[in-house]
């Protein structure tokens, strides 16, 4: 299961690197 | 000594075909890249255009009021009719009559792409379909229909993060139904702090699903989606992964 800063830092990881914003 | 000419002309030769492979390599990435960039739905002004039209209008609080009709609803699959009657219900409710999604046929050219797509799959399962010509009939999951209304939201990053994940809560209550542990926290919390404690945490086919929403609702970025393929000879090709793939390799990377 995933938790809400998973989730937060999958979104940010340049992997996914949603809305162009990736760490 | 016999054989330096041979050696000296092996290495270059060497040296040569790597720098060959590496440029096909980057080439074929970079023609990949473009492709996804011509074939998106939206570009990235577009998306801005739309965010900024609805800058008063779906804020973060309205989204969570949407959230919490869509509760009400029930429902994990609807069409886009329904989806919108409750948006433009509750937008109604909060900014008086006549409000309406800005730009909104930014969002519809997304959706109506998502209903093509779909259409097709149920055509191509029923050979003798009665072709789905009534596209408007089709119900698509309530968390894509939500990703894409997340295009119109005008919220930080953060935010934007917190409201996705809220929608996969109330997905996630809707599968456990029972009504019990669906009643996440929808936000408005003055302490956000306080608040991502108590979230619920959700299934990791759901996150991989909504990573693929953000990916059909055009708000990944081209270069993120690439993926190596498994051919690498003569030269390494690349492939459109999905959100299965790019949720597994940011785990990776997070691991």
């Amino acid at each position: 299961s995933v938790v809400l800063e998973d989730f937060y830092a999958i979104l940010k990881s340049r992997s996914v690197c949603a809305w162009g914003e990736c760490y | 000594l016999d054989n330096l000419g041979k050696i000296f002309l092996t290495t270059i030769a060497l040296v040569l075909l790597s720098l060959l492979r590496s440029t096909k390599g980057n080439n074929a990435r970079a023609a990949l890249r473009d492709d996804i960039e011509a074939s998106a739905l939206l570009d990235p002004l577009e998306i801005e255009d739309l965010r900024f039209a609805n800058e008063n209008l779906l804020t973060k609080s309205v989204w969570d009021e949407i959230l919490k009709e869509f509760r009400e609803v029930g429902r994990e699959r609807v069409t886009y009719g329904t989806f919108m009657n409750v948006v433009l219900r509750v937008l109604r409710r909060i900014h008086g009559e006549g409000a309406t999604i800005q730009c909104g046929h930014l969002m519809d050219r997304v959706v109506i792409a998502e209903m093509d797509r779909v259409g097709r799959e149920i055509d191509a399962s029923e050979k003798d379909g009665e072709s789905c010509d009534a596209t408007k009939e089709i119900e698509l999951p309530l968390s894509f229909l939500l990703a894409a209304l997340s295009l119109a939201l005008y919220s930080t990053v953060a935010d934007r993060i917190d409201a996705l994940y809220n929608v996969m809560v109330l997905i996630q209550g809707f599968n456990n139904d029972a009504g019990e542990s669906t009643t996440a926290p929808l936000s408005i919390d003055p302490e956000p702090e306080t608040l991502r404690k108590e979230l619920p945490s959700v299934s990791l086919v759901q996150v991989e699903q909504m990573i693929q929403h953000l990916q059909n609702t055009c708000q990944l970025v081209p270069d993120a989606q690439i993926v190596e393929t498994n051919a690498n000879v003569p030269y390494q090709t690349y492939r459109v992964g999905d959100g299965t793939e790019l949720t597994k390799r940011a785990r990776e990377a997070m691991a």
